[in-house]
């Protein structure tokens, strides 16, 4: 379902050029439930911004659900991504004029379901992660953790194939962060929904099957969970 | 340094009341070295908030540095904080047309101080928490760690009196996350600072000298490490 070809990423800052991804190469099938796991600055978040079509890379060539994707316009990228991919963003990426219902309906608008069913699923998810009650309030009026879980609401509601979730569980207490994680792998056995999550905690890495470690932007090894 | 008395916080949202904090009664002195924790929505921001001065109670007193702050005005209140407190905020709040060094250069500038002296704390400081080599670049070039760090720079440099930290490590690898709470460390034991840092994390904990545990607004129970 994605399969990455000697990708570099690079950035340049006046006369520097940073190095965020050196020749990864990879190859993820559907159903897969992976993490990744590296230091500040590694390359994580790059690496889930490509493989979700939101940066281009400097070299390399990405395939997302058989698709070359590296010379598609903006509005074919948007489409691919709407109709396959969810994102859970480390800043969560909320938009602040919509109520919590609202932030977690918006994709399922976009996809043109009809209001009933957006209305039972939006409920349904956001029971799921326990802000059923929380539905009027805009981000501005949440915690850090409860607008995380809005983020994770949004991303999982239409039922992607994909997701791609930076840090998840980084701002939620223990508890919940287990909560979250054992509704993903629901979705995961159930709906063969191919998750992967970057990740700094060693309980929440203990949920993938396969485990990528990233190093100055470059894949050192790969783990598997035994 | 820090007295809380019979502390209420409460939002309405239309007909809703929701109660973030309920009578809460703190007393902290110089130098000590606290962890808030609890689950997520349980008020730890809007506690360190109010400690801070950035949020007014609905009920209660609040005395930080001997003064009594219910009443300053909004100018008194941005002059007490310049002066005596540093904030790593959950959100990092980052000026985002500011580099790493102006971020952190910023509260220097409103303390009045001098530029070489200003230049020569600001490396030092980035030097420690790892971010020399980033000073020039913007938070949007940065990964989601370096800007926590660049927080965590930002509200260390002035040496305060008092540390708010939300989470200050949440974002952050094992090792970096050990190098941040070492700084802090240094600088409780070293300049008599204090800090109070909320945290899910266990290992985060284990540095507090005194644990304060919030459940719906109330503190339940304070632990202290043996
Ligand atoms: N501006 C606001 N308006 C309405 N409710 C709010 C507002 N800010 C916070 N709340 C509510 O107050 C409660 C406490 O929020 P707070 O941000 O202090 O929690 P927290 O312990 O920091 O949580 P987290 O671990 O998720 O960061 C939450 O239920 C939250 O929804
Ligand atoms: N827009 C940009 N311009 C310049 N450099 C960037 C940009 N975005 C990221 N970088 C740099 O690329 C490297 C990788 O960044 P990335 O965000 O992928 O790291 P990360 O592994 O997600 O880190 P973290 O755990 O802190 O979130 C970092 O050194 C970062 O400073
Ligand atoms: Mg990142
Ligand atoms: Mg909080």
């Amino acid at each position: 379902i994605i399969n990455l070809k000697n990708i570099d990423k690079e950035y340049k800052l006046g006369q520097t050029k940073i190095t965020a991804l050196k020749d990864v190469s990879l190859d993820i099938q559907a159903g897969e439930f992976i993490s990744v796991c590296g230091p500040s600055g590694s390359g994580k978040t790059t690496l889930l911004n490509i493989i979700g079509c939101l940066d281009t890379p400097t070299k390399g060539n990405v395939k997302i659900i058989e698709k070359d994707v590296i010379n598609y316009s903006d509005a074919k990228l948007s489409e691919l991504r709407n109709k396959y991919i969810g994102f859970i963003f480390q800043s969560f990426n909320l938009i602040p004029v919509l109520s919590t219902f609202e932030n977690v309906d918006y994709p399922l608008v976009l996809l043109g379901m009809k209001k009933k069913q957006r209305q039972e699923k939006v409920h349904a998810i956001l029971s799921e992660v326990g802000l059923y009650d929380h539905k009027k309030h805009r981000p501005d009026e949440l915690s850090g953790g409860q607008r995380q879980r809005v983020a994770i609401a949004r991303a999982l509601v239409t039922n992607p194939k994909l997701v791609l979730a930076d840090e998840p569980t980084a701002n939620l207490d223990h508890k919940t962060g287990v909560a979250i994680l054992d509704l993903m792998q629901k979705m995961n056995e159930e709906h063969n929904c191919t998750f992967i999550f970057s990740t700094h905690d060693p309980e929440v890495m203990k949920y993938a099957k396969k485990i990528y470690h990233l190093r100055d932007g470059e894949i050192q090894k790969q783990g598997k969970r035994s």
